[in-house]
């Protein structure tokens, strides 16, 4: 076709290599739309809370343990792996009530959430162990809280970073932006065990996450 | 691939390196500290059309400018400088809830230009 406008040379087809310096600004705008536009995000997040430096490196060592098992074979889509620190609400001596959000920035194809775990710090006294029953709360449209019927016992014998693979009701409120867990002993122990939410030792869900995959229709 | 050196006129890989600090961006962007986003830029002639990058050996080159030569009358649109090899780029960051999300985006940079 007809030779293109000096103005507008596409530097890929034969004309001379653009000159970076008196591009700078157009550059940089070009690679912050693209990073955007990759995280499906229309602009720069804004943090709402700040996270500890202490509570980020916690986060990933526990990250960097074994993986967790085969995930379903990759259909399309862009998968991510998400740490949501817990907001701590009622922690009196016997419940600890955990909030979690998933922000749905990503609402092109929504986000499917493949894996969840909670990862929690409890600190107990020597030669103790426990029952712990964590409840998946199910949130009512008002998001006044019912308890679910959903709950996982995990066994607790030594004060430490202790995790639990959460199942598919969690996984749903995750992929809905809010989880909402309940932590509390097990019948009558005599003390309770406290499950520590300073900075080193926040509570967080991991997730692996999907976004804009094809989701399979399950054959019967 | 080859890199821009100056006033490059072939088919190069010119490197572009931003960093994140400059954009303001190190508050939301954990890791990395920036991104390479080289591009490809420079003349294809018809000789070394479909060359994998353009260091082609001086025997390669005199074999494709007898094809071209042959197929003169060919109607072929021109070539261009594209990238053959791209790496994706891994990213650490803080979402709006303050959430920490690590994601690897296919394809981000590029590594190595080529005429097409």
């Amino acid at each position: 076709g007809a030779a293109p406008r000096a103005d507008r040379q596409c530097p890929a087809c034969g004309e001379l290599a653009l000159d970076v310096e008196s591009h700078r600004e157009l550059l940089l705008n070009l690679a912050k739309r693209r990073i955007l536009d990759q995280l499906r995000l229309s602009q720069r997040p804004t943090l709402g809370r700040p996270v500890s430096r202490a509570a980020l490196r916690a986060a990933l060592q526990r990250l960097r343990g074994p993986p967790q098992g085969p995930l379903p074979e990759a259909d399309g889509g862009q998968e991510y792996d998400i740490i949501s620190f817990a907001e701590t609400g009622l922690c009196n001596t016997t419940q600890t009530r955990l909030d979690f959000h998933f922000s749905s920035d990503s609402s092109a194809g929504g986000l499917e959430v493949q894996q969840a775990r909670l990862m929690f710090f409890v600190q107990l006294p020597p030669n103790t162990s426990c029952t712990l029953k964590v409840r998946v709360l199910e949130l009512s449209p008002r998001d006044t809280n019912l308890t679910s019927a959903t709950q996982h016992l995990l066994e607790v014998d030594d004060s430490g970073w202790h995790q639990l693979r959460l199942g598919p009701e969690a996984q749903t409120a995750c992929s809905l932006g809010h989880l909402a867990l309940e932590l509390a002993p097990e019948g009558q122990a005599a003390w309770s065990p406290v499950i520590l939410a300073g900075a080193a030792h926040r509570p967080f869900v991991a997730a692996r996450v999907r976004v804009g995959g094809r989701h399979r229709v399950r054959r019967r | 691939g080859v890199d821009c050196q100056g006033r490059s006129r072939m088919c190069c890989r010119q490197e572009f390196f931003v960093d994140f600090r400059e954009i303001g961006w190190h508050d939301w962007i954990i890791q990395p500290e920036g991104y390479a986003m080289n591009f490809c830029a420079g003349y294809c002639p018809l000789h070394v059309a479909g060359m994998p990058g353009i260091a082609a050996s001086f025997h390669t080159s005199v074999l494709s400018l007898l094809q071209a030569s042959t197929a003169a009358g060919s109607t072929g649109g021109g070539s261009c400088c594209v990238p053959t090899v791209r790496r994706p780029l891994s990213l650490l960051y803080y979402d709006r809830d303050s959430n920490i999300v690590k994601t690897d985006i296919p394809d981000m940079v590029v590594e190595a230009c080529g005429c097409s």
